[in-house]
Parts: C-alpha cells; structure tokens; sequence
C-alpha cells in the first residue's frame, strides 16, 4: 500500500484510518477487560475512541458514496456539468483529508511532501470552483419565499432588502420611543 | 437583478437547470416540486405577510404559526390526497414543504407527520388502522410522539412511565409516578395535537413486559381542554424551533381501552395474557424512516444557507486586493472560497448520501417484511452515523456560511441564524449525535471480531479489503 493524492487513495486512506481505529479500540477494550475491568467500565473509558471511530467510518462511506455515485451520475451528465461535479468531489475529499490530517498521518502512509501537494491541490480546487459558485447554489432552485432571506434572494438587491426589513422594526414605528421620557431624560437630568 | 450577480450567471459553465433536475431526481419532479410551490405562492400574503415572527411574543409567535400552518396544511392534505399511497411521495412531501418550512422557527404540526404518523402506521394494526389512520391522514386529528422523559432520553429502557393492565375493565392505567417520567419534548405537545403516541413500560398480571406504545387522547375533540387526568402544557423558549410547540405531559392514573396499545406486533389479550412480537426488531423500521428524513432536512437546511452566502458573496465587495484597485467581490478572496465552496461541496456530498441511505433503507425494509434481519444491523449503524454527520456537517457548515457573510449574516433577516438554530437543534433530537456514533461504535466492533467468519455486508466490506495481509 501507498499513498496517492487521488480522490480513491484519499477515500482509501479513510478506511485505513476507520479500520485501524475499530481494531485498536478492540485491542483496549480487550486488554482492558483481561486486566480486570469490566466490559461496561472499559466500553466508558475507551468511548472518545469508540466515537471517534464511529465518526471515521461515516467519513469513509460518505467520500466513497459521493464518488461513486456521482461518477456513475456523470456519465448521463453533460460534458460541462460533469467537470464540475467532478470538482466538487474531489475538493469534497482533499477538504476532509486535510481537516482529518492527524490521522492520516497516524493511520496511513501520507508524507509531508503529499500534504503540500493536497494544500496546492485544494487552492487550485477552489480557483476552478469559482465561476460557477452562483450557478451551483441557483441550481437548487429556492424560491425567495421560502428563502426566506434578505442577503440571499434572486435578485441580490442585498442592501435594499436589510434597509427594509430594518424599518420592520417596531422601535421604528415613532419618532422619539416613550422610555425616553420616563427614564433616560430623567437619568440624564440627574433627577433619578 | 444586481449587476455582479448578471455577470456571475453568464459566465457559469454548465447548464443550470440541467442540475436542478439532477438534484430534483429528474424533470418530472422539478415540475411536481414546483406545482407545490405554486401552490404555496397562491396564498403568498396569508403565509409570508405580515410582521416578521422575531418581533412578535412567544404567544404570538405560536398562534401565527398555528394559522399559518392551517393554511399550508390544507394544501399539503389537498397535495397528500393525490398521492397517499406511496412512501416515497409521503418523503418527498416531508422534505420539500414541510422542511422546507414557511416558518423560520418549525412548525407546531412537524411531529404530527414525521412521527406520529410514521409510527402509528409501522406499529398498529389493522384495526387501528381503520380506526384512527384516516382521520389522522386528514388531520380531523393531530398527534405527537412522547418517549423522552424529563430525566430519561435515549435509553429508554429508563423510561418510568407505567401503563399497567387491569383485565377487569380491559383498560390500561398510564401513569406518571415521578417528576422526572414526565414527557417532555415531543412537538405539538404543548397547546396543538389532540392525540398522543405514548411509550410506557408495559404491566400485566404483575410482570413488566418492556417499553410499549400506546395511542392516549390527550385533549377533547371538541373543547380541546386537556381530558381528566392529564397535566399537559409547553415547554418554553428554546435557542432555536419555537414554533413547534414542545411539550410535556403526565399521566396521573389515566385510563385508556386495551385497544388502544398499538398490537401490529405484540398483544395484551382481554384476559392480560402478553403476546410477545414475532419479531420485535420490525418497529426499527419507523425510527429509521425518521433519521432518513432527517439527513434529507440537514441537505435542505445546508442548501438555504449555502444559497444565501454564495449570492450574498457575489453582491458584497470588501477592500482592494491591490492598490488602486475597485473593492473587491469578497467571493474572490481565497478564505471566503475556503468557507463558502467547500459548503456547498458538503451539501452535494449530503445529498447523495441521502439518497444513498433511502435506498438501502428500501431494500433493507422489504427484507425485514418477508423476515430476513441479516442487514438490520448495518442499516440502523448506517442511519445512526449518517444522521449524526448529515447534521454535525449541516451546523458547522451552516456557521461557516453565517461567518462568511459578516455582520450582515448575524441579522435574524439574513436567515442565518435561525437556519443554524434548527440546524444544531437536529444534533440533539432523535439521538443525540454522540450517542449514535457510540451506536455505530458497537456494530463495527462486533463486525471487526467476526472479520474472519464470513462475507461482511457491504456498508463494511472495505474493512476486509484494507485489513488483509500486507495492504497497510
């Protein structure tokens, strides 16, 4: 085995990690319990670990999941439309190794010269990703109404919408709100 | 249109509604998803008029989401009506309009379908159905599910609330014998539904049976004043969701008929004598259903909150990127394509993976019907780390999108931040995340110590191929 910068060795590299961290929780849990302990105590003491590995496995379904589907999805796709998954896949699991980097570098063979690559990889991801940012949420296709949004409507009118959803505001409905008289003006008389 | 956004679309390389249709299942489903919209626009100022609900009281706030949810409601029962016979409607249902929520903070009749009726229709049987599933299909009437207890939430083999035989009347008597087996929690409870799916440990002839549920009218048809018995009221104000209208409930020696215990599965015949379930892993399948509705939501919620970033993004300029230099889109600096980009990467994952999971849920579901259990295991591990990351993912990337969108992101008008409040709401309620992956912990375990003994099932399969000799 050895590690590539590819989506499947990234994926792979998740089910390394995941099957490590099964097999070593196993491994305590055992040898705790061969010590002495309980089951129920060991499963306690070991739980950041059992979750943990819970986690890592989930990581590597979801990765593998979103690859392959979407590969198979991409072969109906058009040409233009099917690069762009293909974008969001790959920068999907170059974004999670690097979050999950710890790991890797504790599970799997991953070097420090293959993280510079995924860091370089990950900005040049982001810079292809770019132009199409607007049509790819556009595609979800969320009416304003149910948007519900006053800085993200179809329309972009950004400023325009906060101004009016500002004079909403009840304390905007009169010019001077009654507190004034009854406690600021009297506090800034002395006479309170 | 702003002008940032116009230059931003025309240069998009791909066909956009292409996508959509991709994302919609298809082209049919684009359109039937937008004759419900259309249907939601018809009564445009009756559901999205009026005052903003933050500047409203925590009564108001219920009683304008009460009659908004009478509006929407008739159209998704007109909608239902078309289509009741099928599950897959029944989802999409679920997650286009009712997750797709007018309301910013839920709705008081959520529960009435992604519980209550889910439930009801995996646990009672025929009689039953006839009884009670078409008024409650129509809402003539309107349900909650109550598990969690005060002091007992996940384990609920915990749960205190008591719901003992008496063959003499062929009746239960529920009951509550402490504070902390008070129900608390499910939505609607609070002031909405007239019916109540309740969970209790069941009592006949002097031995406890285990957890059971129970249809229990909590208020009358007619008055709505809770019945004799009943101690039933809301909750209070929560971070996030308060128009759905939580609550709790207690039971102070209530009696109901026999056949009020939902008997698809086990019995209590007239003389008290326990039917055990043939089976009593099949009632799983309801709580898998609502997990897979779920992950669905954490999509739906995802995808607002990535749409409201993007554009906002694209319309925001901040600072020169060099000196003499118009303001900048902020969507062009690199942190906010780091924060944004890689949101909507996790909401295209989540999605597929949505998919993924409603399939496996099928094929599984079917399989526990005809008795085969081999997969239940994997499908409930599955939908416990599934639900747990969907919606861990959603909250975080929910709060990147929030900061990428500044000051301006942290205006309840933004959306944001009520998006949020429902997002990290969905990490607690059914199954707190923590609690789930320790869930899947246990099935993994189990699977690693009989790696050798057999073919795994195909959600683990890859455990075999990168523990074998000399792969790592």
């Amino acid at each position: 085995y050895k590690w590539e910068n590819s989506v499947e060795g990234i994926i792979r590299g998740f089910q390394i990690v995941s099957m490590r961290k099964i097999s070593s929780c196993l491994d305590l849990m055992t040898s705790k319990v061969m010590s002495g302990m309980s089951q129920a105590d060991a499963w306690n003491t070991i739980s950041i670990q059992l979750v943990s590995a819970g986690e890592s496995h989930c990581r590597a379904i979801v990765i593998s999941t979103f690859h392959e589907d979407m590969s198979k999805a991409m072969k109906s796709m058009s040409a233009p439309l099917a690069e762009v998954m293909g974008q969001l896949v790959e920068l999907y699991a170059v974004y999670w190794a690097l979050e999950r980097l710890g790991d890797l570098l504790e599970y799997t063979s991953i070097s420090g010269a293959d993280v510079v690559k995924l860091r370089s990889r990950y900005e040049e991801l982001l810079r292809k990703i770019r132009p199409n940012a607007v049509g790819l949420v556009d595609a979800f296709d969320i009416i304003d109404e149910l948007l519900q949004s006053s800085l993200g409507a179809y329309d972009g009118r950004v400023y325009e919408r906060l101004m009016e959803e500002a004079l909403k505001s009840p304390l905007n409905a009169e010019p001077v709100n009654q507190s004034f008289h009854k406690y600021l003006k009297p506090f800034m008389q002395g006479k309170l | 249109v702003n002008k940032d956004l116009i230059k931003e679309r025309a240069k998009c390389t791909f066909n956009v509604t292409e996508l959509t249709y991709f994302l919609d299942g298809g082209k049919e489903k684009t359109f039937e998803r937008k004759e419900r919209e259309r249907a939601l626009l018809s009564k445009r100022e009756e559901l999205f008029g009026g005052t903003p609900d933050e500047y409203l009281s925590h009564k108001e706030k219920y009683e304008n989401s009460m009659r908004k949810a009478v509006i929407l409601f008739s159209l998704l029962r007109k909608i239902q009506e078309a289509n009741n016979t099928d599950l897959t409607n029944y989802r999409n249902l679920l997650s286009g309009v009712l997750s797709a929520s007018i309301s910013q903070d839920g709705s008081p009749f959520g529960l009435h379908y992604i519980m209550f009726m889910p439930v009801f229709m995996s646990q009672a049987d025929e009689e039953q159905q006839k009884k009670w599933l078409h008024r409650a299909l129509n809402c003539s009437i309107i349900g909650s599910y109550a598990q969690t207890e005060l002091g007992h939430g996940t384990f609920i083999r915990g749960l205190e609330t008591t719901a003992t035989y008496d063959p003499s009347t062929q009746e239960f008597v529920l009951h509550s014998p402490t504070l902390t087996s008070y129900k608390w929690w499910p939505g609607g409870l609070g002031n909405t539904v007239n019916y109540c799916i309740v969970i209790a440990q069941l009592y006949s002839k002097g031995e406890c049976h285990g957890v059971h549920s129970f249809i229990v009218q909590v208020r009358d048809e007619d008055t709505h004043m809770p019945l004799p018995g009943i101690k039933v009221g809301e909750i209070g104000v929560k971070m996030g969701l308060n128009a759905v209208n939580n609550g709790f409930i207690g039971f102070d020696n209530v009696r109901i008929p026999r056949t009020n215990m939902l008997m698809k599965h086990a019995k209590i015949l007239e003389d008290g004598t326990y039917v055990k379930s043939k089976n009593s892993k099949l009632i799983y399948g309801a709580m898998v259903f609502v997990r897979v509705v779920i992950v669905f939501d954490s999509v739906n919620y995802l995808a607002k909150a990535i749409t409201v970033a993007t554009r906002y993004s694209a319309v925001r300029r901040q600072s020169q990127l060099k000196e003499g230099e118009p303001e900048r889109q902020i969507l062009d600096y690199v942190t906010q394509q780091d924060k944004i980009l890689t949101a909507i990467a996790g909401c295209f994952a989540m999605k597929m993976n949505a998919r993924m999971l409603w399939d496996t849920f099928n094929v599984i579901n079917d399989q526990l019907h005809q008795g085969n259990m081999e997969r239940l295991g994997e499908l409930h591990a599955l939908a416990c780390c599934l639900k747990a990351i969907s919606t861990t993912d959603s909250s975080m990337f929910t709060e990147r999108c929030r900061l990428a969108c500044g000051g301006h992101g942290y205006m309840v008008s933004s959306n944001l931040p009520p998006t949020y409040a429902l997002t990290t709401a969905s990490c607690t309620y059914e199954g707190d995340n923590t609690v789930l992956l320790l869930q899947t912990a246990r099935f993994l375990l189990k699977t690693w110590r009989q790696i050798d003994s057999g073919p795994l099932t195909p959600t683990v399969q890859y455990l075999k191929t990168v523990s074998a000799p000399g792969f790592s």
